[in-house]
């Protein structure tokens, strides 16, 4: 019960003998809590548990939905997507793909990363190259030319250097970057 | 027969939801129609459907193919619970009976197939149904039942919420690991699900609170039944690993329970686990910003909120079982009889295995002792606001008298765990903490000990200096009084004879 | 020590472990539009 007991915890070659470290002594919990998404200052304290995917990091690969609300407001309102009174549907592929038009950009990109495999990811993507948006097959993020200023292409023609528009689906905003786009990789 | 029909009823249900909405009429006209046909008008026909139906979403999980939708059914099936709770009239069973109804049918069907031989048991079908009806009710209780229509029925839903989550509760407590194995990993992420742990934290009066205990209790009485301390299964390892990271989590989002239950908590967490004690007992209420532990000028006594009593949810009086009455005797009129009784009635009847640092048994009744502890502090917080502090703050009063008193009747091992018992109370700042932070100093430098004098001194350094070799956090409580006693001029440290017999905890507190 | 049934059981729990997948929000009905339909590989096939 005295200090000597402490010894096989202080002393590095003893401690796999006789107790697991990592439970005793433990460990920084630094990048523990940074998975867990909380921050070390107490002023930006956000709660973590309503949107808790699972106790462990290897089996927290996707966002989980939290609890949410949708006002009645938000269900009501009329002549949405031209469609008078009722509320718009999408039952039909041949009856509404014509609706996706009248998405804004960000309900497409939305679309596009929400339903993966799926017709309406295929129709987004058609929309917004309508749009002039091209996807990088290797970023996995959309882009388009930034209308200010024309890119260099490169000797061979196979890249050009240029300032380019990105949809970031991480923070949910478009960004200009400098850029130098392979036309192999954009589709 | 009537169960091939009761599968066919409930393979229509799977169909209709896939193909409208849930908020389409024809699924209350499809209810409805089970009602009126007799699918579930009596007793025994709910448990036959049930059962059908559970029996159904397992065996499509385990028939479909992986990569393709495994839980519709299950999915399908949660829905229809929550349905069902929410569309009928209550008058022969309640709402609560129904509940546990079909909850002991499904439990029923759980126990048969982990029990199979086959091991073709998988967790996975029997937890995305609890999960799914948690985030089904969550859908249709959101502001109140505002979706309900009728206030009858929504006062009623809003009444029966509570126990909703405490039957779940209750099914999670029958299913813990130390009872099924076999589920252990589906149990520790319901028991942290988005829509159950915040929920129960939340309930207004806390009346999750108790439910929630029992199943952190559960979850820790598991990891200490199987936690040995250089041999830990992988698998434990990695219950841990995820246990670490649930309390972690609350203590960030309701830091409040850490702080209320923190005696219960600890009554049930393997000495081994370290850094996980520190986790519970560092845990601060919200909002409260903590004075430098380090700054030299601090003096604990003028930390305003060292005058705030904390809340303890958990009366530890109700585990002082026959030692109630000499020990409120004793806080009142100390005597050497009185004292007698206490120090022997602190042994256990036979010595038990335990994992700790340093000892592998027990022969004490640890919880007793944590319980004694903790009443004492009570007790004297609240005599502190009768009368004076002049009442606490003094050697000679019962309340510090009967802990130096367990102490000097006491063997080595009363000694260390009555010690134990004080540093958890060492927390952020609050009337305990400042008073256990007077009791262990003083019981540090008294001079009545007599040939005992070293051998608690250096029971108390142990204990302050384990909860601080560790990695953080560390308690604001434990840093103060250890670094109060490292500067006291009363007693070097450095020159006790049991530090320097020990030349690396020597160089750590010369380090400190 | 851990028996050795509850210890197999325990490890095939570890291997079926629920994941965030597992967890998330039923959906029971998909409208026609998020029915699955074969997309680029080269798109996110995780949502």
């Amino acid at each position: 019960y005295g200090l000597k007991a402490l010894l096989p915890l202080i002393r590095r070659e003893d401690q796999s003998t006789e107790y697991d470290p990592s439970m005793t002594l433990g460990i920084d919990l630094t990048s523990v809590l940074h998975s867990l998404g909380i921050q070390g200052n107490q002023q930006g304290r956000q709660r973590v548990l309503d949107t808790f995917q699972s106790p462990w990091v290897e089996t927290s690969r996707s966002e989980v939905e939290p609890r949410f609300f949708v006002p009645e407001s938000f269900t009501n309102i009329p002549n949405v997507l031209q469609s008078g009174a009722q509320d718009p549907v999408f039952n039909s592929v041949q009856q509404d793909h014509a609706k996706i038009s009248l998405f804004q950009d960000e309900t497409l990109f939305y679309l596009f990363y929400k339903h993966p495999g799926s017709v309406v990811q295929e129709l987004t993507y058609l929309e917004l190259r309508k749009r002039n948006w091209r996807y990088h097959k290797t970023l996995k993020v959309w882009l388009t030319k930034d209308p200010m200023m024309e890119p260099a292409v490169a000797p061979g023609g196979a890249s050009e250097r240029g300032s380019y528009v990105f949809f970031d689906p991480q923070r949910w905003e478009k960004c200009q970057r400098d850029f130098v786009l392979f036309y192999n990789a954009i589709m | 027969t009537n169960q091939e029909k009761m599968f066919l009823v409930f393979t229509e249900w799977v169909k209709l939801l896939q193909r409208v909405p849930e908020n389409d009429i024809k699924v209350t006209v499809f209810i409805r129609q089970m009602m009126d046909k007799g699918v579930i008008n009596s007793t025994d026909n709910m448990i036959q459907f049930t059962k059908a139906a559970i029996e159904l979403s397992v065996g499509s999980f385990k028939e479909s193919d992986p990569t393709s939708e495994v839980f519709i059914a299950t999915d399908a099936f949660s829905k229809l619970i929550v349905k069902l709770l929410v569309l009928q009239d209550f008058t022969a069973l309640s709402r609560s009976e129904y509940l546990r109804l079909m909850i002991s049918v499904i439990t029923m069907v759980f126990s048969e197939d982990q029990g199979m031989a086959d091991n073709s048991f998988n967790e996975r079908p029997y937890f995305r149904l609890i999960s799914s009806l948690l985030c089904q009710w969550e859908d249709v209780s959101g502001h109140n039942f505002i979706k309900i229509q009728d206030q009858q029925f929504r006062n009623e839903l809003i009444e029966f919420t509570p126990e909703f989550y405490n039957i779940i509760a209750s099914f999670l407590h029958a299913f813990q690991p130390i009872a099924y194995p076999g589920f252990s990993f589906a149990w520790i992420t319901l028991i942290s699900h988005r829509m159950f742990l915040p929920k129960m934290l939340s309930l207004p009066g806390k009346v999750g609170w108790s439910k929630l205990i029992l199943l952190f209790t559960d979850l820790l009485k598991f990891m200490a039944q199987y936690t040995k301390k250089n041999d830990v299964p992988d698998a434990v390892s990695v219950v841990y690993k995820g246990a670490l990271r649930v309390f972690l989590a609350v203590a960030n989002d309701a830091p409040e329970f850490l702080v209320e239950n923190h005696y219960e908590l600890l009554n049930n967490l393997p000495h081994v686990y370290m850094q996980l004690r520190n986790v519970i007992l560092s845990a601060i209420p919200k909002r409260m910003v903590l004075p430098n532990p380090y700054d030299p000028q601090l003096s604990i006594g003028d930390v305003e909120s060292c005058q705030h009593v904390p809340n303890v949810f958990y009366d530890p009086v109700q585990d002082l079982k026959n030692l109630k009455k000499p020990v409120d005797n004793y806080l009142r009129i100390p005597s050497a009889s009185l004292l007698r009784v206490i120090s022997t009635g602190i042994f256990k009847a036979d010595q038990q295995k335990d994992s700790g640092i340093g000892y592998d048994s027990v022969s004490v009744d640890t919880k007793l002792i944590n319980a004694i502890v903790l009443h004492v502090g009570i007790e004297a917080a609240l005599e502190k606001d009768k009368t004076t502090a002049t009442a606490i703050f003094n050697t000679k009063s019962s309340y510090y008298a009967l802990l130096a008193s367990m102490l000097s009747e006491g063997t080595t091992e009363v000694r260390f765990h009555v010690v134990q018992a004080i540093v958890n109370q060492l927390r952020y700042p609050n009337a305990h903490t400042l008073w256990f932070n007077y009791v262990l100093k003083n019981l540090f430098l008294s001079e009545e000990w007599g040939p005992s004098f070293a051998e608690i001194q250096e029971i108390i350094i142990r204990t302050l200096l384990e909860r601080v070799v560790t990695n953080k956090p560390h308690c604001w409580g434990i840093i103060v009084t250890f670094t109060e006693l490292l500067k006291s001029s009363e007693c070097s440290i450095m020159t006790l004879p049991f530090v320097k017999d020990v030349p690396e905890v020597e160089h750590i507190i010369k380090h400190l | 020590t851990m028996p050795a049934e509850m210890a197999s059981q325990l490890e095939s729990s570890l291997l079926n472990c629920p994941d965030s997948l597992d967890a998330d929000t039923p959906k029971l009905y998909y409208n026609s539009l998020s029915l699955p339909h074969p997309t680029s590989i080269f798109f996110p096939n995780e949502t």
